[in-house]
Formats: structure tokens, C-alpha cells, sequence
């Protein structure tokens, strides 16, 4: 079953 | 000294009430172009962006920006005493640690005013790049509603795929699979009631239906939304708020381990 990635992974933190 | 005036006050009712849920302790970014706010949930798995353009407002000042941190949920209580047609009129002074909320019936027979007590809230902002979409659709947000809320009788995800077909969203559980696909429509009498699907690329992307469910607290903000979906990216949920601004949405997709 697929996991819940989180938003980090895709966008930088400022 | 920030102040602002908002006739259409159920709006602010309204985006609060959209958010409320996924973000409870946010900063709110005022500056003399307008309100801007953007935070994660707190497991960091989607993000809530929104706008409230100064023009938006009947009255806007702002003399230097400032941020004031917001328990929404506190928020939305106070919101609760206003009067759906109130007249809306926030005001917080440069250094002070309270957010003033003032509700004018429409008669103005009639005033409220609070103060909401700000707090100091660290929080962390994401750089979001501008995405070239694989596929952008626009549906009336009433269908985006239903579709999700559908979805989650069956199943706790939900792969969206765009394909020259259509748009189709997917759910599987233990009672059994559903599948609703919408295709592009030009018939609707009002414009907002098509379905419009821009597709570059084909793309199939999983979601948690929970999440999607609860953008879709911002229906009343909108006739329509736009999801755009990117291959392997998070999706974008718009409700564009009609001369005001807009609240977005950000979910981070489900993966294959």
C-alpha cells in the first residue's frame, strides 16, 4: 500500500 | 495600525471556516497589499495558502507590516457572533497583542466588538516554485464536494488520473471500488458549471480522501475550484474568492514504498 509522503520532500523550507 | 474593512463579512466567516481544521495556530502576514497566511497541518503532509487583496476591502490601512498570530479556532468562535450580512472591521494596533473584531448589522443598528488575543507562533514557511501542471482542471466546486465525499464511503485514498478521457478518481476498500470520471462539458448554461480539463501530459497521482475532503470546506467560498495535478508533485486545490483573493490547498501525494 502507498505511504503518505510529507510536503518536505517536495518544497524547501525558507 | 492595521484596519480593515470588509463589507461582505460572512467571507471572513467563511475562510476561516475552511481552514480551521487543518491549521489551528497560524501567522497572519498583514502588509498595505493585504492579509496573507500560509501554514502546514501538523503532520506536514499539506499546506493551506491564502490571499485577502487590500482592494478586496471597503477600507484598508496598513502603516507597516505586521504579523499577528491567530488561534483560528478562537477565531472562528468570535466569528460566530457576527451576523451573516455583518459588516466586518478588524483592527490591531503596531505593537499590540490583540486583534479587535468589530460587527455592524447591515442596518448598523446594531455593534459588536471583541478582542482576540494574539500569540507568538514560530512557524515555517515553504518555498512553493511555479509548477508547469500536467493537467489542470476547473469544476464547480459543488462536484469537487461531491466526488470526495462520495469517494470516502468506499475507500481512504484516491488516485486521480487525467487522461484524454477525462478526469477519474478512483477509490478502493474492503466494500468494494468506485470510479467517477468526469469529462469536459461546454453545455452548462453559466459558465462555472463546466467542467474544463487542460491536459499536457497524462498523470496518475494517490491521495488521502480525508485531506481532500476537508478543502472541500471552502466550497462556500466558491462556484468553482481548480485542481492541478503535476506528476509526482503535490496537488493544488484554488478556491479563488470572487474580488477578494483566494484560498489554496497543497497535499503531498501517497507513494509506493
Amino acid at each position: 500500500t502507498p505511504v503518505q509522503n510529507n510536503l518536505e520532500e517536495y518544497y524547501a523550507l525558507l | 495600525m492595521f484596519e480593515a474593512r470588509l463589507i461582505q463579512g460572512s467571507l471572513l466567516k467563511k475562510l476561516v471556516d475552511a481552514i480551521k481544521e487543518l491549521c489551528t495556530e497560524v501567522n497572519w502576514d498583514i502588509s498595505n497589499s493585504g492579509i496573507n497566511m500560509q501554514s502546514m497541518d501538523g503532520s506536514h503532509v499539506c499546506l493551506v495558502a491564502f490571499n485577502l487583496r487590500a482592494d478586496g476591502f471597503d477600507h484598508f490601512r496598513c502603516d507597516r507590516p505586521l504579523t499577528l498570530g491567530i488561534n483560528l479556532g478562537n477565531l472562528a468562535k468570535i466569528l460566530k457572533c457576527s451576523g451573516s450580512n455583518d459588516i466586518i472591521t478588524m483592527k490591531a494596533d503596531d505593537n499590540g497583542d490583540t486583534l479587535t473584531l468589530m460587527f455592524e448589522s447591515e442596518k448598523q443598528d446594531r455593534i459588536t466588538d471583541v478582542d482576540l488575543k494574539l500569540m507568538s507562533i514560530e512557524s515555517e514557511h515553504l518555498g512553493i516554485p511555479d509548477q508547469d501542471y500536467s493537467a489542470e482542471t476547473s469544476m464547480p466546486s459543488s462536484e469537487y464536494q461531491r466526488i470526495v465525499r462520495d469517494l470516502s464511503s468506499i475507500g481512504d485514498t484516491v488516485n486521480i488520473s487525467a487522461t484524454k478521457e477525462g478526469i477519474k478518481f478512483s477509490a478502493m476498500g474492503d466494500i468494494g471500488t468506485a470510479n467517477i470520471t468526469l469529462r469536459q462539458t461546454s453545455s452548462a448554461d453559466k459558465e462555472e458549471e463546466n467542467v474544463k480539463i487542460e491536459m499536457k501530459e497524462p498523470v496518475l497521482l494517490t491521495f488521502a480522501l480525508r485531506y481532500l475532503n476537508n478543502f472541500a470546506k471552502a466550497t462556500p467560498l466558491s462556484s468553482t475550484v481548480q485542481v492541478f495535478l503535476t506528476k509526482d508533485l503535490p496537488v493544488q486545490v484554488n478556491y479563488n474568492i470572487q474580488d477578494l483573493g483566494y484560498v489554496k490547498y497543497y497535499l503531498a501525494p501517497k507513494i509506493e514504498e
